[in-house]
């Protein structure tokens, strides 16, 4: 029965996409089999492993209005034990189309609950926002893991997101947890990295992954080649930063 | 009569609130009247200019549902022609009540326009999503001035955001012109931004503002203090090139 883990944080650019997609290639590798699915609209998870998707047939925009049809729409990817739920752009529309059908929050849950003993894990990638399609990834999840920037807006948007997930764990979701905050891009010669650092472990304490992933302009490339950057650059601190989150991610 | 400039990106983290905020000070020392409008419920534009988001009384979200209101909710900034309406966390509430209310794209539109008489520059920092509450910025602005990052993301956002210019200025609001392109976070030391860079110009031509905005951390330091950056540190580069962006926006 696989965990479902969504990747969520409505500041935007701090490495959702990028830790969806690597994370799961990471767990791939070891033999683990692995659902990406993309719940942003702007596909980026989608075109990050290469698929094109301006030229999906169907994607989450059409299993979330017809679920028992997405198992048909879950592509391939380079890597054997990787598979991918496709996003589209039409999925802007079901934010609004979702809001007057009836268990509105739970469409997803709906999509991956029969889904489950298929794979090992299941991971989503969340839209930077707290509208309708986080909540519904926030919904189907057993558990919730934040990336954050070391940056000071980082900080500002933290109450906000807990808010969101203490909401959802009283009104949607009861069993959703906190899986851990990861810092991303961080940049150890920087003092506003260090102090932001500093400040979220002294909150967060245990929570916070040992494992910290640096900037590194590789995981900025690869998906320019459409491939996890275990696949572009294996050798590469960004690749290793993420197959050792892999490491540390199984044995939570 | 203000020039009203929607701040727009779907992407996330690619520099609309630093843009918003110092293009905003960069302007209002050049004794020109400006009113900053924080139209992101994270309200990072509020904090950046040195205001408790959590204490504030009426924000955006209340002048949304009661647009004569708005005037009483403007606050004064440390720089004397610098006036923000600030947002604030319940702005995420706003997404889903105006779904239903009648012209629900225009209820900025109907804050603003009273307004413009007072300013001579408007400028409004979105979300990073094409939900209802951009759509509103699109349908309040004259024009759109597009931060982007010199990642490979961002190339792949620019055909659904030029879609959604395209649909407000069919449906919404005619008169709304693409301003400019502005890339932001350049680090003249990576192939990457350097491809990207050479991208964007090609497709975009004479509509990418000459101004180029440096990676530096400076910019990243000084909402923590509460400042634009020209208050924090004038003479670094991040200063010195919003001030540059401000001489080429007003000649534009
Ligand atoms: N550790 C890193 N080092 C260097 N660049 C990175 C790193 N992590 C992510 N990036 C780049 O930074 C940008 C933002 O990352 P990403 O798109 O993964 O964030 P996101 O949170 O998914 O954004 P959004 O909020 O738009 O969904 C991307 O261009 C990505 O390639
Ligand atoms: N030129 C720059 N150099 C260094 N850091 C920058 C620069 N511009 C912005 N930043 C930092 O990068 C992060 C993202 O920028 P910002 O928050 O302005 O983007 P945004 O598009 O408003 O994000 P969101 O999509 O969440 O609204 C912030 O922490 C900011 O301080
Ligand atoms: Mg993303
Ligand atoms: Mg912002």
């Amino acid at each position: 029965m696989a965990q479902i883990t969504a990747l969520a944080n409505q500041k935007g650019g701090v490495g959702k996409t990028t830790t969806a997609v690597n994370l799961a290639a990471s767990i791939a590798i070891d033999e683990k089999k692995v659902l990406l699915v993309d719940l942003d609209p702007q596909a980026n998870a989608t075109s990050a492993l290469g698929v094109d998707h301006q030229a999906v047939e169907a994607s989450l925009y059409e299993a979330l209005l017809e679920p028992e049809k997405a198992r048909g729409m879950i592509l391939p990817t380079e890597i054997e034990c990787l598979s991918l739920l496709p996003s589209h752009m039409n999925l802007v529309g079901a934010q609004v189309e979702l809001v007057n059908l009836p268990e509105r929050e739970f469409r997803l849950r709906q999509v991956l609950d029969p889904l489950r003993k298929d794979w090992d894990h299941i991971l989503i990638d969340c839209p930077p926002s707290l509208g309708l399609l986080t909540l519904n990834g926030l919904s189907a999840a057993d558990g919730v893991l934040v990336p954050m920037q070391t940056e000071f807006f980082a900080l500002e948007g933290l109450s906000q997101l807990l808010n969101t997930i203490e909401l959802v764990q009283q009104n949607l979701n009861p069993l959703l947890k906190l899986r851990g905050i990861l810092l991303t891009m961080y940049d150890n010669r920087l003092r506003l990295s260090k102090n932001v650092r500093e400040e979220i472990e002294t909150y967060f304490g245990k929570r916070v992954y040992q494992t910290i992933i640096q900037r590194n302009v590789k995981l900025g490339e690869a998906p320019s080649h459409g491939k996890p950057v275990l696949l572009y650059d294996a050798g590469c601190t960004g690749a290793q930063n993420y197959i050792a989150l892999a490491e540390e991610f199984l044995h939570d």
